[in-house]
């Protein structure tokens, strides 16, 4: 993003095409710009409207050499286009240096292409050291017919703007996202990750400092574009700065933060029986370092360390977990206490003591 | 001695070059200095130089090696990479 992160506040932007290159036919420039835009609100909830008069937004020129924005163009090659991020006058414009060669194929400069990336600066993204991804400075080819953009570039546009089809998510009720101080909130799954609690929700998470009533709220999407909502179970193994997230039959690893970008795993490879076909809740035991896996009424236990499920499981988790009862939510473990998440209660289970410490809402951690 | 001539009229040209380069996308000031004189604080332009290769995941030498420039000589976007695009 650039420095500041100026953002468009409004989610319905108008753009209108001021003239043409007469490198190319008038409808293949609107069809790539059009385009263009089309893959920015893919992936955002912003709505882009095409004005042929008036003030627009965002204004597309093409210009040779000086244009009256004190950012001269070149000539051919060198610079090959700029924009302006967002804010009201030149704010959002974006200029092509007509010395160029535009086309909308391979030929010259691929209008297309260099349109996303203006665009991106339009919305408020600044230069990728990502190669990969469209707002890398210099230019590059892809593939018209397979191109999409990075995981960089979405990472980017969302921390901005949100997820497809939902607003920037707020942690109070206000109409969008889901709301934290909901009496009848239940979580999906919830795990630290770093000095921070994770409370999954759909297709969010929030994120939280334990010692701090203030939340922020994401899109999963936002964050870690290749794992789906819905997230079920999850646990921190924190010595090794992995988290493991479950959906139905597979997890993923979080590693430093960082998804790992090798396929889900089956969760049969933990050594779950095939009848087992998705995870309630799990929850990490760093003193015997073990992860304890929920499922309907009863409880697996998994040797982290040997990466084996430990014999004598699955067990009945009323009986082994005394004053707790099936089934959980979600569970995470946090200074010496399990906390576990049943609809919209919660209970404090003290680990070394094996018993419960206190009776909670779910949404006990806002500060609601 | 043309040979040298030709060498060091080179490296001018691709010195010239990267400065400007440098003071388009990386911030680099020139504080006044005509750029003909070449008087530009070396270390400064080292710093700036890395910079740049930094970004680009270059070997990081603040030499003008020639992945360095071939790099800036690559058709690019007009937005600096290191400051506001004002």
């Amino acid at each position: 993003t650039m420095p500041q992160r100026p953002v468009w506040n409004k989610r319905s932007l108008t753009y209108r095409i001021h003239n043409y290159t007469p490198d190319m036919k008038r409808e293949d420039v609107d069809y790539a710009i059009q385009k263009a835009f089309q893959v920015w609100s893919d992936v955002t909830p912003l709505k882009f409207r095409r004005i042929h008069a008036g003030e627009a937004d965002i204004v597309i020129r093409f210009a040779y050499r000086d244009h009256g924005d004190f950012n001269s163009f070149d000539g051919k090659d060198g610079i090959l286009a700029h924009a302006f991020g967002p804010g009201s006058g030149i704010g959002g414009d974006a200029h092509f240096d007509e010395a160029e060669t535009w086309s909308k194929s391979t030929q010259g400069r691929n209008l297309f292409l260099v349109a996303v990336h203006e665009l991106g600066h339009s919305l408020g993204l600044g230069h990728s050291r990502d190669p990969n991804a469209i707002m890398y400075p210099n230019y590059r080819h892809f593939d018209l017919n397979t191109f999409h953009l990075s995981a960089d570039d979405v990472r980017g546009i969302q921390s901005l703007y949100g997820g497809p089809g939902t607003h920037q998510p707020k942690p109070n009720p206000d109409g969008s996202g889901p709301a934290a101080c909901d009496p009848n909130l239940t979580f999906d799954a919830v795990t630290t990750m770093g000095d921070k609690i994770l409370f999954f929700k759909d297709r969010f998470f929030w994120w939280k400092l334990p010692e701090s009533t203030a939340a922020g709220v994401s899109s999963i999407y936002s964050v870690w574009p290749t794992l789906p909502s819905g997230i079920q179970a999850a646990y921190e193994v924190k010595d090794r700065n992995q988290v493991f997230l479950f959906k139905d039959d597979k997890y993923w690893l979080i590693s430093d933060l960082r998804l790992q970008p090798n396929p889900p795993k089956r969760i049969h490879s933990l050594g779950f029986p095939e009848s087992v076909k998705k995870i309630d809740a799990a929850v990490f035991n760093p003193f015997l370092h073990k992860a304890y896996f929920f499922v309907d009424n009863q409880y697996w236990r998994y040797d982290v360390k040997r990466q084996l499920m430990d014999p004598t499981y699955p067990r009945l988790i009323s009986k082994w977990f005394p004053g707790i009862k099936p089934k959980i939510d979600a569970a995470f473990y946090f200074k010496g206490h399990f906390y576990f998440f049943q609809g919209s209660n919660q209970v404090e289970y003290d680990v070394r003591s094996q018993r419960i410490t206190k009776r909670l809402k779910s949404n006990s951690w806002f500060g609601c | 001695a043309p040979l040298t001539h030709n060498n060091r009229s080179t490296e001018k040209i691709d010195v010239t070059f990267a400065i400007e380069y440098l003071s388009n996308f990386y911030n680099l000031h020139l504080d006044g200095t005509p750029m003909t004189k070449m008087k530009i604080n070396n270390n400064f332009l080292e710093e700036k130089i890395q910079e740049m290769q930094q970004f680009f995941g270059l070997k990081v030498t603040g030499q003008l090696d020639s992945s360095t420039l071939e790099l800036m000589h690559t058709p690019r976007c007009g937005v600096p990479d290191a400051q506001h695009f004002t």
